[in-house]
């Protein structure tokens, strides 16, 4: 029995699904002055975006949105590296698609300009470019909770210029070759799911707490914008090109960032700059890839219920792992999560399977259960780092009924 | 290309030493 709880989480059902209660992390409260700031999920109670300016998605439709996000971020790692994407010439895939968004479901709010403007944005560290809807919105924008952005209100706000270099930046921070209006640099930048934001290229006071400032933030004032951020003001870059948020506060920070996103989406994460918050617990693994935007690493093994999965290193070496806050569901080459399913789904067979959730294909229904037992799993990275995944990381619930394994293969293993 | 989802990183607090070239992992440091 001993050795059985050693490889087996046992569960109540209700903690997989959302609660309509806010209970703030204790935790959050204590890193405040730290340069932290709150990390809440866009749907749950503890957001203030509402029901007004916020659609709630079906599960259906955030793994739909998630498959928009995967496909670009292929579609981007494809073009750099001069690999054919099959995927990536459909017409679903826009030939410059920029970056990613999908369901971008966690969001934290900074304080914006002098007299400094509240603004929620979603945190992704799948994108470089910070951007946030401006006043007079010259073409369009859409509903967001806070009032909009106005430039001409702040008197630290200024326009970067065309032949400014942070200008030249943009191309490889939005994947477009920025454009130049009355000598004022314009930015573009269009996700995967077809969404957008054009306006101006400009630089303003950033307040992430009251001790912790960024003067001369360079950051998008969208005139443009369209799209599936449902309610939030605009979008926190924090990939590793020179204009995220993490290269532009290198001397500041030192391009250490941590985060917790919240366990439940009536729960709240944090999100640290600098090296003070980081415990001493942490098991590092290098980060690797020679993309200028995602975070790279190196998996090089799996784990199911105490047993490693057979499943040869050069299936991992062949594609490569990125790890992002943006992207819902992890991808396995399918060799990989064959080998998983496959063991997972042995060491859960006194439940009963139930129909696919969208791309997740290992469900269970647990309609007469009150607490579950599944097996764990650890991923082994580079390094001999081995992390066990939290069994809030396991499953993915669209209530009782279909209870899902919360990975999904790839189309191919050279993805 | 695999990706490391967020609903993985729920419950592990996620460290990115970008200068350092590391990323790291840490049970408990959400609770």
């Amino acid at each position: 029995e001993g050795e059985e709880a050693h490889h087996y989480h046992t569960l109540q059902l209700t903690s997989l699904l959302p609660s309509s209660v806010c209970n703030p992390s204790a935790l959050v409260g204590n890193k405040r002055s730290r340069g932290s700031l709150e990390v809440v999920h866009k749907h749950g109670p503890c957001s203030t975006l509402n029901e007004d300016t916020v659609k709630s998605l079906t599960v259906e439709e955030i793994l739909t949105n998630d498959q928009s996000r995967v496909d670009s971020i292929r579609a981007r790692l494809a073009t750099k590296t001069g690999k054919k994407d099959i995927l990536g010439s459909k017409a679903t895939i826009p030939a410059k698609s920029g970056s990613t968004i999908g369901s971008g479901n966690y969001i934290v709010t900074v304080g914006l300009g002098t007299p400094a403007k509240q603004l929620s944005l979603i945190f992704d560290t799948g994108s470089d470019l910070t951007w946030t809807q401006c006043e007079p919105c010259a073409r369009s924008c859409y509903d967001q909770k806070e009032p909009i952005f106005a430039p001409s209100k702040s008197t630290t706000y200024s326009n970067i210029s065309c032949t400014a270099t942070q200008c030249s930046e943009l191309t490889s921070a939005t994947g477009n070759d920025p454009g130049c209006s009355a000598s004022t640099c314009v930015y573009g930048i269009q996700y995967g799911d077809q969404s957008f934001s054009v306006g101006f290229f400009g630089k303003e006071k950033l307040t992430l707490t009251s001790k912790d400032v960024v003067n001369g933030f360079f950051f998008g004032c969208g005139q443009n914008n369209q799209g599936l951020f449902g309610g939030a003001a605009g979008l926190l870059g924090l990939g590793r090109d020179r204009l995220s948020i993490v290269s532009q506060t290198a001397n500041k920070y030192r391009k250490v960032f941590s985060y917790c996103l919240p366990s439940r989406s009536s729960s709240t994460g944090y999100l640290t700059f600098g090296s003070s918050g980081v415990g001493r617990k942490v098991k590092y693994t290098r980060l690797s890839g020679s993309s200028r935007s995602f975070y790279g690493l190196t998996l090089t093994a799996i784990t199911v219920g105490g047993t490693k999965l057979p499943i040869s290193p050069t299936v991992f070496q062949t594609s490569g792992i990125i790890i992002d806050s943006g992207t819902v569901i992890t991808r396995l080459p399918p060799t990989a999560y064959s080998a998983l399913s496959k063991a997972f789904k042995a060491q859960m067979k006194k439940y009963p399977l139930t129909r696919s959730l969208s791309i997740l294909d290992t469900c269970y229904d647990l309609t007469n259960y009150q607490t579950v037992e599944i097996p764990k799993i650890s991923v082994l990275w580079g390094g001999n780092t081995l992390v066990e995944i939290a069994p809030q990381g396991i499953l993915y619930a669209n209530g009782v009924s279909q209870v899902c394994l919360a990975f999904a293969p790839n189309g191919d293993d050279s993805d | 290309i695999g990706i490391f989802g967020n609903v993985q990183q729920k419950s592990l607090a996620v460290v990115y030493d970008v200068a350092g070239g590391r990323v790291g992992f840490a049970q408990g440091g959400c609770a």
